[in-house]
């Protein structure tokens, strides 16, 4: 899952 | 990091500098939708809180500092440096028509029922529909100067390279995020009418003006 702890895009 | 990414994460920095040069050398924030900046300020605040709790690199950090900050610095230049210039007869779009859906559906379908979590959805889809504003304003003026016509370009073209981006990192990272990818497409979608102009009008060197 895309969770706040991986999210790299801006 | 792949070659879209990075084309779009520079096109959306020409986007904001076109719109600081447009303001800054004219001296006026004319044909500019301040209702659409405030709603971009509130997507880069919301987005970026992660700034405090999560490092991904250098890169990443700058960047989210510049949009927060050129957001809010827009936001400032048209409602207290250029008040005076601001076209706010033409700037008429309910942006509650926008907040409420978009907060309600970010309580809805999310990743994961937590603070950041949300905010961060509430800010995906607000960017999705945060140039409504902007594109109604230049329908109801029927033209828009060549500058901001480039601003409006640059934007959209951002989203639209970050959607060959995920094409990319799907294929070879296995990677998606089905709240970004539609969002994504929703935001690009909308650009597709403006986009047509810019290519048969301005491209040519004419005004972007609507057939009335």
């Amino acid at each position: 899952r895309y969770s706040v702890l991986t999210k790299d895009e801006l | 990091m792949n070659i879209f990414r990075l084309a779009g994460d520079l096109s959306h920095l020409l986007a904001i500098i076109l719109l600081l040069l447009k303001i800054w050398t004219t001296r006026s924030c004319a044909g500019v939708s301040g209702k659409s900046q405030i709603l971009f300020a509130i997507v880069y605040v919301t987005r970026y809180l992660d700034l405090f709790s999560n490092f991904v690199s250098l890169y990443n950090t700058v960047m989210k500092i510049v949009f927060v900050g050129s957001s809010l610095g827009t936001v400032y230049l048209m409602y207290m440096k250029f008040k005076a210039t601001y076209d706010h007869n033409h700037d008429t779009f309910r942006i509650e028509f926008l907040l409420l859906p978009v907060a309600g559906l970010s309580l809805l379908i999310n990743h994961d029922f937590s603070v950041l979590e949300i905010l961060w959805t509430f800010s995906i889809y607000l960017e999705s529909v945060a140039i409504l504003p902007q594109l109604f304003m230049v329908s109801k003026t029927g033209e828009a100067e060549s500058i901001t016509s480039h601003y409006l370009f640059a934007l959209g073209s951002y989203r639209a390279l970050y959607l060959l981006n995920w094409v990319y990192r799907y294929y070879f990272e296995g990677f998606w995020d089905p709240i970004a990818i539609v969002a994504g497409v929703v935001q690009t979608v909308l650009y597709c009418d403006f986009f047509y102009l810019y290519v048969t009008k301005v491209l040519k060197g004419k005004k972007l003006s609507l057939p009335a």
